[in-house]
């Protein structure tokens, strides 16, 4: 491939023998340093926001090596207007990281509360497959603000990001706040939120994994919910689905058993 | 005991000679006129041709190299890696301290990155890069 994944015409397209192919894709993975091919179920998963923006990062390294970083981050916005925007610290995280991994948000329904209780959304995120070689050098939780046009014009919210702390049955979870931020109602766009601290200590500590959750309030402090807000939920568009990502080092070196 | 019968034929198969080429001795082996000269083939190798495309988001394929015919061992031109272990053995028998040792090429590869699902529909961007392949002869 040329700098521009070109394939060079000289490469030929052979279809394979099938022993080639199996051969093939025994030594691919064994490079790879997987076990075996995913089975991903990918009912709604191929066009969700996380592969858009983890495609958006892979073009990025594919096409990085000969341009210069200034041109590179003009470059990278205009490809990535119709896509999730990543700031100029996501691409230094990823010129670091061996490996980046987008996860799926598991909660499977948006559990808003009843008006008695405070409304919430809750995300769930399963990091309990990360290889043990690798260690987190940062993470974000990603949520998309639609411009909410039914509420007065200059409206804020003040959205806040828990970490759950611990659960209880009969009331509210014990939380941690993370971050909180005022937004105006006629923001949109992707808002992220730094959980390095939070996700390194659900690897290490998977039981403590109980997920975030993400409250918002009017200027004048009344509770609301996030489709209120503008924040879309898993009913909204594919490709602004809520995610998080998380950027690795490796700490040791793959060896590949010989053949 | 039927087992037995079929493999005891499958050996006396494999050792009758199969076409022209094979009828000469194996001290012919090495003779000029066998040689298939050592060359370099290319060839795309696309995920989608081995049926990945449903968890390798990116690239569409890569392109590689592979090796046919007499290809040459490191040591040296006229020894390759069928003549180095003949020669190896014979030496090991009259003089063990004199065996040459075989020497492999480390190859650096160049730095790849793939995108793609896992099983729990998380998707991973891997960069694999500092590759180097220790390999012998041809790989």
């Amino acid at each position: 491939l040329d700098g521009n994944n070109e394939v060079h015409l000289g490469f030929i397209h052979r279809r394979l023998r099938t022993h080639e192919k199996r051969e093939m894709q025994k030594e691919i993975l064994s490079i790879l340093g997987l076990p075996h091919r995913p089975k991903p179920n990918l009912s709604q998963g191929k066009y969700n926001s996380a592969p858009l923006f983890m495609l958006d990062l892979y073009n990025t390294i594919s096409g990085e090596e000969k341009i210069p970083v200034e041109v590179k981050l003009s470059r990278y916005h205009s490809t990535t207007q119709s896509l999730p925007l990543a700031t100029y610290q996501e691409t230094a995280f990823l010129n670091d990281a061996d490996m980046v991994m987008s996860f799926v948000n598991l909660v499977e329904y948006d559990r808003e509360l009843s008006p008695q209780r405070r409304h919430h959304k809750e995300f769930k995120f399963n990091l309990s497959l990360i290889p043990d070689s690798e260690a987190i050098t940062a993470a974000e939780f990603r949520l998309y603000k639609e411009c909410v046009s039914r509420t007065i014009r200059n409206e804020t919210f003040l959205l806040k990001v828990y970490q759950v702390v611990k659960e209880h049955p009969d009331r509210e979870a014990d939380l941690f706040l993370l971050d909180s931020r005022r937004l105006w109602a006629a923001d949109e766009g992707w808002l992220e939120f730094d959980i390095t601290a939070t996700s390194n200590l659900w690897v290490m500590s998977p039981v403590h994994n109980l997920g975030l959750q993400v409250s918002l309030e009017t200027s004048s402090g009344l509770s609301i919910s996030s489709k209120e807000a503008g924040l879309v939920g898993r009913s909204g568009a594919l490709e602004k689905q809520p995610f998080m990502v998380a950027f690795f080092k490796i700490s040791n070196v793959h060896i590949r058993a010989p053949r | 005991s039927t087992g037995g019968k079929r493999r005891q034929q499958n050996r006396n198969r494999s050792t009758q000679p199969q076409d022209g080429s094979r009828s000469s001795a194996p001290a012919d082996y090495n003779s000029s006129d066998q040689k298939t000269p050592c060359r370099r083939h290319e060839l795309f190798v696309s995920f989608r041709e081995l049926g990945w495309q449903d968890w390798i988001i990116a690239p569409e394929g890569y392109a590689a190299n592979y090796c046919e015919g007499e290809c040459s061992f490191p040591l040296n031109a006229h020894m390759n890696a069928t003549n180095h272990a003949i020669v190896q053995t014979l030496v090991h028998l009259m003089n063990p301290e004199n065996v040459p040792k075989p020497c492999c090429a480390p190859t650096k590869l160049h730095a790849i990155s793939v995108l793609y699902f896992d099983d729990n529909s998380n998707v991973i961007l891997k960069k694999y890069q500092n590759m180097v392949v220790l390999a012998c002869g041809c790989h």
